[in-house]
């Protein structure tokens, strides 16, 4: 596996925010749980009416489905498997000889 | 060698610095490789001059790629601009055009430390590699760590933070190497252009301040025609603008320290896409992502030619 199956799991939300009550709560739960920001790239950036794209280790994924789900913030899953997207971006260096 | 380079593929950065010395060795008389300095680590700054050799010297335009570490498909592009322009100078006018006039200076991988880390260790790896001797966390974001406004709004100062904007302005050696580059060729140093991703979007200066630049109306028309030749290859469309108003304030960027440092067009592109697959674009969206691009490019170029 490529980076040591390092991604394997991890998962990116898009989190679609429509008021600053939103705003408020989900930079709240972003200062509990380490994510990397996609988009924007940091959390002073997220505004109303905006979708944040962030990057959520195997072992936050349930936590933050939860507080998402508690403050009724709408998220969808951009990738399911970060780790799976990586292999398919470049392929292995096998098939890269193939090719 | 030149013709087995696959330019639909994404490349180590071993794998771009020789294909730059085959660039250079197999087009003498359109290519000059320079090295602008070292990065942090000890890497060459590689970056080939295009364009016909002819004197007085000519306007330029400097297009650099990947100051953000994980967004491959900037290297993929400034790789995919030198085979377009080689290949097709003497068979399409408009780039016959560009070489005859202007001087172009590509930077594949600003980068280069970052660009490695994410090839080999960290995939989603964004800023330099730089050490902190207060900090474990290492590295600078490159594009706040410009002497314009530097470490003010949009921009952190905690290490750890992928917004660092440094200990001080051109804290990095890569940074300090093209400042200083930029500087000594001001004269004729007409564009920059700096390629990102993922956003879909063509930004001008300001990123820092809501303020309108000195001469908005032409390169609000330079940036309208970019992305309308753009949107001509595949339908897809960009949004442009002021990058404060567009995307986000943000203070040290380089598209406006570039801008108050005298060069009057300064862009940034984010390129594909808007989330779908984010820093992980298929290899199979490089060639659709690089053709239209680079239509966007040459518009841009023409335009320096041409009085506004």
């Amino acid at each position: 596996y490529q980076y040591n199956n390092r991604y394997a799991g991890d998962q990116v939300f898009r989190i679609t925010l429509t008021n600053d009550t939103e705003v408020q709560a989900l930079k709240k739960i972003l200062g509990l749980i380490k994510v990397d920001f996609w988009q924007p790239i940091s959390a002073s950036l997220i505004h109303s009416n905006s979708t944040v794209d962030v990057h959520v280790k195997r072992n936050d994924i349930q936590h933050l489905h939860a507080r998402l789900k508690l403050e009724r913030i709408k998220f969808r899953m951009l990738i399911f498997d970060l780790q799976k997207e990586i292999e398919k971006q470049t392929g292995y260096p096998s098939s890269r000889k193939r090719r | 060698s030149e013709s087995q380079y696959d330019y639909e593929v994404y490349h180590s950065l071993e794998e771009i610095q020789n294909w730059m010395f085959e660039m250079n060795r197999s087009h003498p008389e359109l290519v000059t490789m320079l090295s602008l300095g070292k990065s942090y680590e000890g890497r060459q700054l590689y970056v080939l001059q295009l364009g016909k050799r002819n004197l007085p010297p000519k306007k330029s335009v400097w297009i650099d790629c990947g100051i953000h570490a994980r967004e491959w498909i900037g290297p993929a592009f400034c790789q995919w601009f030198v085979k377009e322009a080689l290949s097709s100078y003497k068979y399409d006018s408009v780039m016959t055009q560009l070489l005859n006039h202007l001087d172009f200076f590509i930077m594949p991988v600003f980068n280069v430390d970052g660009y490695r880390f994410s090839w080999n260790t960290d995939r989603f790896w964004r800023k330099t590699r730089s050490k902190n001797h207060k900090f474990h966390c290492r590295g600078v974001d490159a594009n706040r760590n410009w002497k314009v406004k530097w470490g003010n709004v949009g921009a952190s100062s905690h290490p750890c933070d992928d917004t660092y904007c440094g200990p001080f302005p051109e804290s990095e050696p890569e940074v300090k190497a093209v400042a200083k580059f930029l500087r000594k060729h001001k004269k004729h140093m007409k564009a920059y252009i700096s390629i990102h991703a993922y956003a879909q979007m063509l930004l001008y200066p300001y990123s820092y301040k809501y303020e309108p630049i000195p001469n908005f109306n032409c390169v609000e028309s330079a940036a309208q025609s970019a992305v309308t030749a753009l949107y001509s290859a595949y339908g897809v469309r960009y949004r442009y603008g002021p990058a404060a108003t567009t995307l986000y304030v943000s203070s040290g960027s380089s598209i406006d320290w570039a801008y108050r440092n005298g060069i009057p067009y300064a862009f940034a592109f984010e390129l594909r896409d808007t989330g779908h697959f984010g820093f992980l674009l298929p290899e199979s969206l490089i060639k659709p992502t690089c053709t239209e691009t680079l239509k966007a490019v040459k518009a841009i170029a023409l335009g320096l030619l041409k009085k506004c």
